[in-house]
């Protein structure tokens, strides 16, 4: 590309994205090594060309890139091995076509990054069916493609106004199918991250829409599987409404209570590292109006025949934070808490 | 007596992406 002139540049831009679209059979290692090395070295210079290059973005490029792109991206992903897939637990499979992957998602962004990108050109092609296979691409097991395409739906959330409210409500589906479903998704993480910019970027006052994603969609999303794995990302989405609109304090905290796990388990102790961090950024005026269903849960946990349910309930009083609001307010909690502690204190080591 | 401390702001995790702020006129 950078052997031709200028002039001549575009029309071969296009046709290496049309040889890129060509694609390779990876399960067999030992085929087409030669030309799979030459579409890898041709992506690498595209990789080059649409970050360094300007001009190059003709009305024509649009439609090619987006073909290129999906012929390499969408396909049906490998079943996993097994249905309870434990990312924790398990190896991920990862995705044989990795070495040409990786090189199509990096091509994908910088041209949605690139300063020429024009969405009002690009939203012909990049449009809702586009995005409905994208998001099944998060289910993927390789945790490589599923942080570039993180970074793909972010940048299409950000440049394509008239698909804001789709792409939320296509996750919304993911979450509420996970919940009530299937318990089965591999990138609620990634959405979850996504999430958390949107939520961070939300004007005031909150719409309705958003309040009702929070209380029908965030809090159910708090089950035992869930806070396995991503308790990090769901409470830093909860963190973010709550700093946007403290009022949303009462009905959270209501939620998780009513979500709150039935057994004395490993899994109580999670939901009390959840509700630590929102306790954390809790406004004293919320605080009087939930500290009453709330202390009398923890004192329930501060009791728990569960050792570690205990233990983790008695950290809340090591939280400077924390504790200033039992001080204040220790004509309420005190009266709950005090056979709980009372009893403990005979037995307990703490 | 003791003065209250104020609440935590909440730090961004590492994985936190930029805001993507919200546009007024977008339709629900």
């Amino acid at each position: 590309l950078k052997d031709v002139p200028a002039a001549e540049q575009p029309e071969l831009f296009l046709k290496k994205l049309q040889q890129c679209s060509f694609i390779f059979d990876f399960m067999d290692t030992l085929s087409d090594l030669k030309m799979k090395e030459y579409k890898r070295s041709t992506l690498n210079e595209l990789v080059d060309y649409v970050t360094i290059s300007r001009g190059y973005l003709t009305e024509q490029a649009y439609p090619e890139v987006v073909r290129t792109v999906s012929y390499n991206i969408f396909r049906t992903l490998p079943p996993s091995d097994s249905n309870e897939f434990d990312p924790e637990e398990d190896e991920p499979t990862l995705e044989a076509s990795w070495p040409h992957l990786q090189l199509v998602y990096e091509f994908f962004i910088r041209f949605l990054e690139s300063q020429e990108f024009q969405p009002s050109i690009a939203k012909k092609y990049i449009d809702q069916k586009f995005v409905l296979q994208l998001l099944e691409l998060f289910d993927s097991e390789d945790p490589r493609e599923r942080d570039y395409l993180k970074t793909v739906l972010h940048r299409i959330y950000g440049k394509f106004l008239g698909l804001r409210a789709f792409i939320r409500k296509q996750i919304n589906n993911i979450f509420l199918r996970f919940v009530y479903e299937t318990e089965h998704f591999n990138g609620v993480a990634e959405l979850l991250e996504i999430l958390g910019s949107i939520i961070n970027g939300f004007a005031l006052p909150l719409k309705a829409e958003h309040k009702q994603f929070l209380v029908k969609v965030l809090i159910p999303l708090h089950t035992v599987r869930s806070l396995s794995l991503f308790h990090a990302q769901l409470a830093y989405c909860i963190v973010q409404f709550l700093e946007k609109d403290p009022t949303l304090t009462e009905p959270v905290i209501r939620g998780l209570l009513k979500f709150w796990p039935k057994t004395c388990s490993q899994k109580e102790v999670m939901y009390l590292g959840e509700l630590e961090e929102i306790l954390d950024v809790i406004e004293p005026s919320q605080f009087v109006k939930i500290q009453e269903p709330l202390f009398k849960q923890i004192s329930r946990c501060v009791s728990s025949p569960h050792f570690q349910v205990a233990e983790r309930a008695l950290y809340y009083w090591n939280n400077e934070y924390i504790m200033s609001l039992i001080e204040e307010n220790s004509n309420v909690i005190l009266p709950i808490m005090f056979a709980s502690l009372y009893r403990i204190s005979k037995e307990h080591w703490n | 007596p003791q003065k209250r401390l104020k609440p935590l702001k909440s730090p961004a995790p590492p994985f936190a992406m930029p805001p993507i702020k919200e546009d007024r006129f977008e339709k629900a």
